[in-house]
């Protein structure tokens, strides 16, 4: 691609197998096309440079992000409420491991809440992200009812002074209905307790996952309305495309990326670098 | 769905005779939508349609058959053909003990299949022996251990960071108390980690497993081929567990992990107790892909 210095069908096929290929879905990758092809009808191409400009500039004004993105918390709400959510071994218990990290080594006081009560050792799972981020948690026994871990939850960190509560969940597949009414619920009673909480829920979405991801983007947000993607797995080969889909559909932005299993592997997403991760 | 589209393509069709290269490009560019919107891999996916053509054009149109029906039952018998036409079942030494390890990416289900499949063979009245040899993710031994009591099989494991090893304790505690299988839990990994790719080896050429499961997840999109192929490279499998079938994806990373690797889809993952394991059936899965 960076050897071609004019547009002709065969690049145009070239880099649709390459927005394709990165999950980037049959439908946008037309509309982007189509924007590509109509752009360059309207302009002239002296170099290289110019097209990979073109292209990558055409694919970024696709995707959502956030103007100034550093982990700064906006709100300021005294309790800062972060609920996450997403299938099943997306990546949320440990992404909320690495952002505990983050949000301590800014002062604040954090307090994570072990909502996932159904999976084998999830609690423990996350007791262990608690200690290496050195932040609070609270957890009840397994099998409980999750909204009475957020309600606890709630309690100790508004009682504690905390000025950030995770919540994490447990994972569960978008069409099952019984699962789905549970994380309703569970929104309820974080929304009896503080009426703007929570002020984020992040949908957790792994960078393999394919055309399915709208389906989970679109059940989730009805039950739990999103205010923002976290991208994980980047570290792989995949290139997480669908959530250039996801986030024109819904009009929210990718707020991070997960790069690896390690507490300081999580980033700011950057949607330059997203769209020059594709052409790699 | 896919047969309504190719129904309206084919409104005018009926009765002409034989099927024309004209009058299926455009049911083939929905074919082509339908099977990337499955999640079938681009190059898998352009080998496919170039077959399906290869097949229909010459074809006489039946005046019974609609000419889309036609065209849908050639890509089905086509997909059930490739997918596997029949079922493969995993490796079974019948005079001593059968080794089988599971691997794959990170998060695909693997510790939840080595807790299912365990039932299985213990419901089958075979005695079964757990290895918990993932040794980074926090509280992994906990989550097999927890599996393993809740079903009444010992897991073998201990706080070390040593997988070969703890493979190889697995081994011989099942060869001492004469099990049948043992199963081995390994950590997810990245086919781009070369040090972990490396610790698969090792245990592999350890232990000599009789069986080898690559596990994926349904919902894989593009990405599957990658590490497929490169796990089939470095490590090589005899089978595939598709993972997470109880949601609404549409699979079609199995169509695409099986053209490039020629791997039998072995199992198929259906919910998050033990209890939700079924054996793969080629022809459920080609539905689900033209859906
Ligand atoms: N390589 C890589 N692995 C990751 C990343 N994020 C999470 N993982 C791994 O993915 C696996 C699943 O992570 P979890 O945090 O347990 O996922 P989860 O969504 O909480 O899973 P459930 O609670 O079972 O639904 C673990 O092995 C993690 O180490 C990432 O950014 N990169
Ligand atoms: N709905 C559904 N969930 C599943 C299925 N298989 C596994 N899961 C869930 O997927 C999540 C990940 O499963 P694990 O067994 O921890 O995956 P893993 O491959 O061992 O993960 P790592 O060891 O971190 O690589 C858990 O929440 C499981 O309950 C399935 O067939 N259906
Ligand atoms: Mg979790
Ligand atoms: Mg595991």
């Amino acid at each position: 691609l960076k050897a071609k210095s004019k547009i002709d069908e065969e690049l145009l096929e070239e880099i649709e197998e390459i927005l394709i290929t990165g999950d980037i879905g049959v439908d946008t990758t037309f509309t982007i096309m189509e924007n590509i092809r109509q752009r360059v009808k309207k302009e002239r191409y002296e170099n290289p440079e110019e097209l990979n400009f073109l292209l990558r500039d055409e694919i970024d004004k696709f995707i959502i992000s956030e103007e100034s993105n550093d982990f700064e918390i906006k709100s300021n709400a005294p309790l800062h409420v972060i609920f996450v959510i997403g299938v099943n071994g997306s990546g949320k218990t440990t992404s909320i491991g690495k952002l505990a990290a983050i949000y301590k080594s800014k002062g604040k006081k954090v307090m994570l809440a072990a909502c996932d009560t159904f999976r084998a050792a999830a609690c423990e799972q996350l007791e262990v992200w608690a200690e290496r981020a050195g932040v609070a948690i609270t957890r009840l026994a397994d099998q409980t009812d999750p909204s009475a871990v957020i309600f606890e939850a709630m309690q100790r960190a508004r009682n504690g002074n905390y000025d950030v509560l995770l919540i994490d969940t447990a994972g569960r597949l978008h069409t099952k209905t019984n699962l789905m009414l549970e994380l309703g619920k569970m929104e309820k009673v974080i929304k009896r307790f503080i009426p703007e909480a929570p002020h984020e829920t992040l949908l957790v979405i792994d960078a393999t996952t394919g055309q399915n991801g709208l389906s989970q983007a679109r059940h989730f947000t009805k039950t739990a309305k999103l205010s923002g993607l976290i991208l994980t797995k980047l570290d792989g080969t995949a290139k997480g495309g669908i959530v250039i889909g996801i986030t024109q559909e819904l009009q929210i932005p990718v707020k991070y990326i997960g790069v690896g299993e390690q507490i300081e592997d999580l980033r700011p997403f950057s949607s330059k670098e997203f769209v020059e991760a594709l052409f790699d | 769905q896919l047969q309504d589209k190719l129904e309206s393509v084919f409104r005018n069709l009926r009765g002409q005779g034989v099927l024309s290269e004209e009058n299926i490009s455009d049911s083939l560019r929905e074919v082509r939508r339908a099977f990337l919107e499955a999640d079938v891999n681009f190059k898998v996916t352009k080998q496919f349609i170039d077959k399906i053509r290869e097949k229909a054009v010459g074809t006489e149109v039946i005046k019974s058959i609609k000419p889309g029906q036609l065209i849908i039952k050639i890509i089905h018998d086509e997909l059930v053909d490739l997918l596997g036409k029949e079922y493969v079942p995993i490796y079974e030494n019948k005079s001593s003990l059968t080794i089988i390890m599971v691997v794959g990416l990170q998060g695909s289900g693997k510790t939840t299949f080595c807790g299912k499949l365990a039932l299985k063979l213990k419901k089958e009245k075979k005695s079964v022996v757990l290895a918990g040899a993932d040794v980074y993710r926090p509280a992994a031994k906990d989550q097999l251990k927890t599996l393993g009591k809740s079903m009444g099989i010992p897991v073998v494991t201990d706080d070390s960071k040593d997988a070969v090893q703890i493979c190889k304790n697995a081994v011989k505690y099942a060869v001492d108390n004469y099990a049948d299988y043992v199963i081995l839990d390994t950590a997810g990994r990245l086919h781009i980690d070369e040090k972990l790719m490396a610790e698969l080896q090792e245990v592999k050429s350890s232990v000599n497993p009789n069986e080898i499961l690559f596990v994926v997840d349904a919902m894989t999109g593009q990405d599957a081929v990658n590490s497929a192929k490169e796990f089939s490279e470095q490590v090589d499998y005899d089978g595939i567990v598709l993972t997470k079938m109880d949601g609404d994806a549409k699979g079609g990373a199995a169509l695409s992990i099986r053209t490039i690797t020629g791997k039998p889809i072995k199992f198929i993952g259906v919910g998050e107790k033990p209890t939700d394991l079924e054996i793969f059936h080629p022809d459920r899965l080609a539905s689900r892909i033209l859906g």
